[in-house]
């Protein structure tokens, strides 16, 4: 792992004083290639470790540490600021209800599922919510959300296929501010960010129903497409955070950092497991460690 | 690429670049990178467009593969165990592949394997009513085994051609998931000797170097036979089937370009790495 890696690299330098120009180059090549194995995005890491060496140079090497442990420091640090450390990252439901939650993302990466165990997870803050299927492209997605919603005893809008999306989200609000519902969480269907028509449609949501939340689900096995996709979500919809799914696996989960990097926006919870109370908050200090390896 | 007039440090680091952010992985770039630097030194390379060749053929010998289309002729039934990760689109593949084998003259049964996630059952006989195949099925919940039996049972009474059976998402770290899939397996070749004659992995082009820790995974538990790359119409450039193809030497058998009942096509090992390189 790179610790050891390091390790390796300042093996003579223990109590020596300030870290040498050539131990700094050799460790920002370990770090480098860590970061490119837990598939951070090669940009984002040319720029994280340009920013990491200039904190590195010249640090006094701490009697307390060795150099490899200052530098892995200084790494972990930087990666745990950039992740978000001490920044807000729960919901903003502070709106006159029903406040509206729009789930969106690639196909596959977990939205359906999210939606069903965020509705859980309101309800087990005393909220009121309403799913609303507002997928009708794919197969039985509508199917999907309906089904999960009974598992949890949790109301879902009656969406029917042959609807337009933007009508049914406008539908499932009214249905809501009738009947009491506090939340509205839209689940949306999984598209390209280079399909116009459909993104245009997210676009066309967000202006009916004006979420408070537009949260990017990413899969968190993602590579390097992962800078592209929330580059574009963000660009044309302007999230205000993400969802990073299957972190059960044993991905490192470098699309993380590239998703944060190129978007500055939150990552405000995790899926870590198909089960539906499988959704947990994120923790920057442990996304940071699992990224390094 | 550069536009350089001749091969320098710019046009390796670009090059590296382009490999890196098309998923191939560390490891396949660092030994592609290697490979390209000693031909370079042994003058095989005099410009840029002689290094970019040199780079397309470093990949495709690695990709060590021809394109490798099923024989369904080899058994009948031909049983094909559709497995992956969550979410890769191995239900939607299914359905392409039942249509593409339906507009080739053969008949075909689909059986609902995934018994576990909502609506799974309900999404394959949408895509077996689209490619007007039937789909054997049970109740949610039930012993996803049991399907296997009575597809393959059906599949032999009915002698299909093709007998397609979409088992349910997992990741390769669930130990007791790999377990139901090997269960799985010794069921279909139990009730058909020889079955499944295909083990298709599903993969996604967005994955990034975990892909191969999934093949590694799923080839070791269920002898993966073959390979199918979803989602190749977006970004995303799907690197990492070199890693792959060098390791394991899975062949790829289709990739998937859309959401569409049509939109799979035979893998074609040379369209793919000139896409490489857009
Ligand atoms: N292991 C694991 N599986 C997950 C997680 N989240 C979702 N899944 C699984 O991933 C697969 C895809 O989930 P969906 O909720 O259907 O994904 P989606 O984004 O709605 O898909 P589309 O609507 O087709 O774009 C399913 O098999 C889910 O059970 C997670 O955190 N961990
Ligand atoms: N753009 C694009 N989307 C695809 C492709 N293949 C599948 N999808 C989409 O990916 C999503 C997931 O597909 P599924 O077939 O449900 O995936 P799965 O592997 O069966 O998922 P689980 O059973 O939940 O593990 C759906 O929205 C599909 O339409 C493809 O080639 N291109
Ligand atoms: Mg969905
Ligand atoms: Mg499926």
């Amino acid at each position: 792992n790179l610790s050891e890696k390091l390790d390796s690299v300042f093996k003579k330098l223990r109590g020596h004083g300030v870290l040498s120009e050539d131990n700094i180059k050799q460790t920002m090549r370990e770090v480098r290639l860590a970061l490119l194995e837990a598939d951070v995005n090669f940009r984002v890491v040319k720029e994280f470790v340009a920013t990491v060496r200039e904190r590195a140079v010249g640090k006094e090497v701490l009697k307390s540490l060795n150099p490899a442990q200052q530098v892995i420091k200084v790494v972990r640090d930087e990666l745990g600021r950039l992740m978000g450390e001490g920044e807000e990252n729960s919901l903003d439901l502070a709106a006159r209800p029903p406040v509206a939650i729009m789930l969106c993302g690639l196909q596959g990466a977990g939205k359906t599922t999210s939606c069903a165990k965020l509705a859980l997870q309101l309800r087990r803050q005393k909220r009121n919510p309403l799913l609303v299927p507002a997928d009708i492209y794919r197969p039985a997605a509508i199917d999907q959300l309906k089904t999960l919603g009974k598992q949890l005893d949790i109301a879902v809008f009656d969406s029917q296929p042959d609807r337009d999306p933007v009508l049914l989200c406008e539908e499932a609000h009214r249905y809501a501010e009738l009947n009491g519902y506090d939340t509205l969480i839209l689940d949306t269907a999984g598209r390209l960010h280079i399909d116009e028509q459909l993104m245009d449609e997210l676009v066309r949501i967000k202006a009916s129903l004006q979420p408070r939340e537009i949260l990017l689900v990413a899969d968190a096995m993602t590579g390097q497409d992962a800078v592209n996709v929330a580059e574009s979500f963000n660009a044309q919809l302007e999230i205000s955070g993400v969802v990073l799914t299957k972190l059960d696996g044993d991905a490192r989960g470098g699309a993380a950092l590239s998703i944060r990097a190129v978007t500055g926006k939150p990552i405000k919870l995790v899926g870590m497991g198909e089960k539906l109370d499988a959704l947990e908050v994120f923790h920057p200090d442990r996304m940071a460690q699992r990224i390094l390896g | 690429l550069s536009s350089s007039q001749n091969i320098d440090e710019d046009l390796l680091e670009e090059l590296e670049e382009v490999l890196v952010t098309a998923d191939f992985g560390m490891q396949t770039t660092m030994a592609l990178m290697q490979s390209l630097e000693k031909r370079i030194a042994a003058g095989e390379a005099a410009d840029p467009q002689a290094l970019r060749g040199l780079l397309k053929d470093e990949i495709r010998q690695r990709l060590r593969l021809e394109a490798a289309p099923l024989d369904l002729e080899r058994s009948s039934p031909f049983v094909i165990m559709v497995v992956g990760v969550n979410g890769v689109g191995k239900t939607t593949t299914i359905g392409k592949l039942a249509h593409q084998f339906v507009s080739q003259g053969k008949t075909v049964l689909l059986g609902a394997g995934d018994t576990f996630r909502a609506a799974a059952a309900e999404q394959l006989t949408v895509w077996g009513e689209r490619a007007g195949v039937e789909v054997i099925r049970q109740e949610s919940g039930s012993d996803p085994a049991a399907v296997a039996f009575d597809a393959a049972k059906a599949a032999a009474a009915r002698k299909v051609d093709v007998m397609i059976l979409d088992t349910a998402g997992r990741l390769h770290t669930k130990l007791n998931l790999m377990e139901e899939l090997k269960k799985i397996r010794r069921v279909l070749d139990r009730e058909l000797p020889g079955a499944p004659h295909e083990t298709l992995l599903v993969g996604d082009a967005t994955t990034g170097q975990n892909a191969l820790v999934q093949a590694r995974f799923f080839q070791e538990a269920v002898a993966v036979s073959g390979l199918a790359l979803t989602k190749l119409d977006g970004t995303a450039r799907g690197g990492m089937l070199v890693a792959i193809g060098n390791e394991l030497g899975l062949p790829v058998r289709y990739v998937g370009i859309g959401e569409g009942l049509e939109d799979l096509r035979p893998f074609d090992p040379d369209l793919f790495v000139e896409a490489l390189f857009e």
